[in-house]
């Protein structure tokens, strides 16, 4: 699906170069329900913004199922992304004048998709699904933390898209909502074969993936599978 | 130091009636190290808005040392808050053209504070103990989203506040750069009596906590003080 060659991104130069991801090998198989963990600073947002092409590796390469990403116009990316990768921002990111259902719809008409139902009955369900069925006109100002970050987790489910990168998604969730978004990405995962590649700060995310990767100044630090699950 | 009074705040009414606090009574004496906890959408943020004379309530009263700040000027309140208030958003609010470190100095001027070495070592200091001294002079859009919430928190200590509010302070932090964070607060709380008031869905801070009050739907729900710590 995604496989990172040696990919570096730099800021800087000289005396002030800050090297956020370090020649990063990785590659992310079909159906990987996979994590990145690693200290704050350690570059979790980079990778994930190199591996959903929201940002260009200053070296080495970024290949989406098998095509190099280097060599696509902007154009190209822009409709890949909406098409194959749903992204849950760090910090979420939505449009301010839009409600919640209207941010979820937006998504699908980006991406091109016409649901069987319609988008307002799949965006609907997408804000069901994440506990927000009641929530459905509020604007985000008018929601809480939690609440925003659930709208914008919904915005990523709903495209069912071949990749998920979800950006510390139960950051600002009790343990209850942040187990219930788990299993919805967990079911999504094995019943239609979404892969998903997240970043955390969260022991009940790392103990809910199958493989996790650890981070370290920039670099890959540990790369483990667990053995069941 | 601070006592809420059957405060409420809501949104809207009739049909669309959000009661976001609802007869919130609460009150916070001085040398407290208190967290509110409960489910996303359960009035935390709303509460600490209160208590922090960031927000009026629609019904009850706020008072602060006493004073009842219905009856306050908003000039009166903004000097007050400014002086005596330490506040950590759970957006960080940080401002966007300043450097980390200037971002912590404009704390201490706002506050009309001048520090025995001057504000820019006692910025420079508060940086160092959360773990940024490398980054005095990186924007908040060259930081992570960690090392961004941790700016805030020293923007917030530096004054060393009577009262000093913290909405999720670790949510984007890895569990040792939070458990820092944890002690510097303690430190401060334990050696100069600064008054803690943390909303949290992190067990860490929970448990370094000396009195928890649950929050369910706008309301106090349970309210306890450890017989420990
Ligand atoms: N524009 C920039 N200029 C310089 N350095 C940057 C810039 N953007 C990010 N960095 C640095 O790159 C490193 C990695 O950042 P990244 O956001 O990937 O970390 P992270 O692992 O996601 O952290 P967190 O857990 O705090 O979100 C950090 O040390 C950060 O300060
Ligand atoms: N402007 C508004 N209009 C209507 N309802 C609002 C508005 N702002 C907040 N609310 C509602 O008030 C309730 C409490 O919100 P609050 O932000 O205090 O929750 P919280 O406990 O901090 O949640 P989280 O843990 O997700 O941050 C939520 O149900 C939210 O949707
Ligand atoms: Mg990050
Ligand atoms: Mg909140």
């Amino acid at each position: 699906i995604c496989q990172l060659d040696h990919a570096s991104r730099h800021y800087g130069s000289g005396e002030t170069l800050v090297k956020a991801a370090d020649a990063v090998s990785l590659s992310i198989e079909a159906g990987e329900f996979t994590v990145l963990s690693g200290p704050s600073g350690s570059g979790k947002t980079t990778v994930l913004n190199l591996v959903g092409l929201l940002d260009q590796p200053t070296d080495g390469t970024v290949s989406i199922q098998g095509t190099a990403t280097g060599t696509l116009s902007d154009r190209a990316l822009t409709q890949l992304r909406a098409a194959s990768i749903g992204f849950i921002y760090q910090s979420f990111n939505l449009v301010p004048v839009l409600s919640a259902v209207e941010n979820v719809e937006l998504a699908l008409n980006l991406a091109g998709i016409t649901p069987p139902g319609g988008a307002r009955a799949a965006a609907t369900k997408a804000l069901e699904d994440v506990g927000l069925g009641e929530l459905l006109h509020r604007r985000p100002n008018q929601l809480s933390g939690g609440q925003q970050q659930r709208v914008a987790i919904a915005r990523a489910l709903v495209k069912a898209p071949v990749l998920v990168i979800a950006d510390e998604p139960t950051a600002n969730l009790d343990s209850q909502s942040g187990t219930r978004v788990l299993d919805l990405m967990r079911a999504l995962n094995e019943e239609r074969g979404v892969t998903f590649l997240f970043s955390t700060h969260d022991p009940m995310v790392i103990e809910r993936a199958r493989r996790v990767v650890h981070m370290k100044d920039g670099r890959v630090h540990e790369d483990i599978r667990a053995s069941s699950g």
